[in-house]
C-alpha cells in the first residue's frame, strides 16, 4: 500500500493543502463548517510534504492542492467539492463515510 | 521611483500573479473578460519575480498574489477586485484609467 493510500484510509476525511494557498483555505473552511474533523496535511509545512506531493502527482492529481479524500476515495479538488456542495450531495457522502 | 511604481505606471492595468495559483487565474480571467489588455507578471516564471515579490511585500501587500494596479494605484487582491465587480464599480474604474 503506498503512502497516500495508507494516509487517506486513516480518517473519513483527509485534505491535502498548502498553507499559502487561498483556494485550499476555502475548501478547508467549507468542510469544517459541516462539522467534520478532517485530517489536514499542509504540504508546504510538513517534512514529508514534497514526498506526498510526488505521490499525488503519480495518482494523476495535478495541480496538486487542494485534494480531498472522503471514505478513502479521491473526492476531488476545489471545483469538484464546490459542485458536490451545490448539488447537495456532499453531506450524504460525508454521512456515508462516517464523518458526520 | 522604485521598481514596482515604475512598472505599474506603464500600463492602465497591471496584474502581479503566479502561474500556479488558481485565484490569480480567476482574477486575470475576470479582467480579460472586460476586454482590457493588462500587463501580467507571473512572479513564479520571470527572473525578476522574487525581487518584485519583495517590493510588493515592502508595500504592505501580503499575501502577495494576485495584486492588481489600475491607473498606477493599488486596486486590491482577489477579494477587493471581486467586491468592486459585484458593486459594479470596476468598469468605471477601468474606463477612468483609460483601460477601456
Ligand atoms: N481547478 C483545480 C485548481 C487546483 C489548482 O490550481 N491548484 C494550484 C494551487 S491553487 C496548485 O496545486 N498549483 C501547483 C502547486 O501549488 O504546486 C481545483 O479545482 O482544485
Ligand atoms: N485574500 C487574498 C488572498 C491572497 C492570497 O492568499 N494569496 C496567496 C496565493 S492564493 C499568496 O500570495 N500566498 C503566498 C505566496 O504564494 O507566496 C486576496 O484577496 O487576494
Ligand atoms: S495558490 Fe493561489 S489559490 Fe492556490
Amino acid at each position: 500500500m503506498d503512502m497516500v493510500t495508507r494516509m487517506v484510509s486513516e480518517r473519513p476525511v483527509v485534505i491535502f493543502s498548502k498553507s499559502s494557498c487561498s483556494m485550499s483555505h476555502t475548501i478547508k473552511s467549507l468542510l469544517l463548517e459541516f462539522g467534520v474533523n478532517p485530517a489536514i496535511y499542509e504540504l508546504d509545512e510538513i517534512s514529508k510534504g514534497p514526498e506526498i506531493e510526488q505521490a499525488l502527482l503519480r495518482l494523476g492529481r495535478s495541480p496538486v492542492v487542494p485534494a480531498v479524500f472522503i471514505g478513502g476515495k479521491f473526492a476531488g479538488g476545489a471545483n469538484e467539492i464546490i459542485s458536490l456542495h451545490l448539488q447537495r450531495s456532499l453531506q450524504p457522502m460525508l454521512k456515508n463515510a462516517g464523518a458526520l
